[in-house]
């Protein structure tokens, strides 16, 4: 769906696509283990 | 009142074009300052030793690094003439280019987070032409802001 | 207020062109820095260099030395964490720094 293309070699820009690549991958962890977190907690009780 | 508007409009495109050319300068002049200080810094040790480094010791700039955790399982593609390449890896990596990890390194002496000692700026000023001096002090303190007439 | 946001945008327009000249000036001193012989010769990084600019400092490290022009595409995390390198001409090299 979304790639992010670099060229290497381009003598501006290249740094800053790295790390838009790097916050695009880390996000996916975030959401990961958020989703994790999700799943794993203890539904709460109903009250009578 | 409508030629006023257009005008409004052109000074915001030049503004926001000014600030992605001074941010441009100041990538350029921290590289120029990086890529000198390697130099120094290599030609001070080879001198010390008496001789270069091991071939397999060392990298040539440019290059790009990919890190990942060591516990990442790496699944890799590689066409026969190594003209491609695929990586799959099953954990997050992160990707950094030559330039990045100068600065990591220290060889652009703390201009790229702004944080440079006097020590470094005059350092740094010792690598640069004259000409790009007001920028270097402005750099030293935060981001380039204005620009100088040379 | 016409007459300050035309001499503003003439002022902005100098401005402009003066970072231009700049950005042109510093391409070329950087092009004939890297391209100078005994600079190459001298522009390199040790693998324990390498090692301290990453935390933890014994995660997994790959070394890409790829020529100019070579493409990299990184697809979204959705579709898999997946590096793709494709080169129009050369060779790519990749290397495994050494933990030690």
């Amino acid at each position: 769906r979304t790639r992010i293309l670099v060229s290497i070699g381009e003598s501006f820009g290249s740094s800053e696509k790295f790390h838009k690549i790097n916050q695009m991958v880390s996000s996916s962890e975030r959401t990961l283990k958020r989703g994790l977190d999700m799943s794993s907690a203890p539904k709460p009780l109903k009250r009578l | 009142a409508q030629e006023c508007q257009n005008l409004e409009v052109e000074r915001q495109r030049k503004l926001e074009r000014i600030k992605q050319k001074q941010s441009q300068l100041q990538e350029l002049i921290l590289q120029q300052i990086a890529f000198k200080n390697l130099v120094q810094r290599n030609r001070q040790q080879e001198q010390q030793t008496s001789r270069p480094p091991p071939s397999n010791s060392v990298i040539h700039l440019p290059f790009i690094i990919v890190n990942t955790s060591k516990k990442t399982v790496i699944d890799c593609s590689i066409s026969n003439d190594k003209f491609e390449y695929l990586f799959n890896f099953d954990n997050t990596f992160e990707i950094h280019d030559d330039i990045e990890v100068l600065k990591r390194m220290g060889m652009a002496c703390g201009l790229e987070s702004g944080k440079c000692s006097p020590e470094d700026l005059k350092i740094a000023r010792s690598l640069i032409p004259k000409a790009l001096e007001p920028y270097l002090t402005e750099m030293a303190h935060g981001s380039i802001n204005n620009v100088y007439v040379p | 207020r016409y007459q300050a946001l035309v001499k503003e945008v003439s002022d902005l327009g100098e401005t402009e062109q003066r970072l231009d000249e700049l950005i042109t000036k510093c391409n070329l001193q950087l092009k004939l820095l890297t391209e100078d012989p005994q600079n190459k010769k001298l522009a390199y990084v040790m693998c324990q260099d390498l090692r301290n600019t990453v935390d933890p400092p014994d995660q997994l490290l790959m070394v890409v030395k790829a020529p100019p022009g070579t493409q990299m595409q990184v697809s979204d995390p959705s579709e898999g964490m997946q590096i793709s390198l494709k080169s129009p001409h050369g060779p790519i090299d990749v290397f495994l720094c050494p933990e030690d």
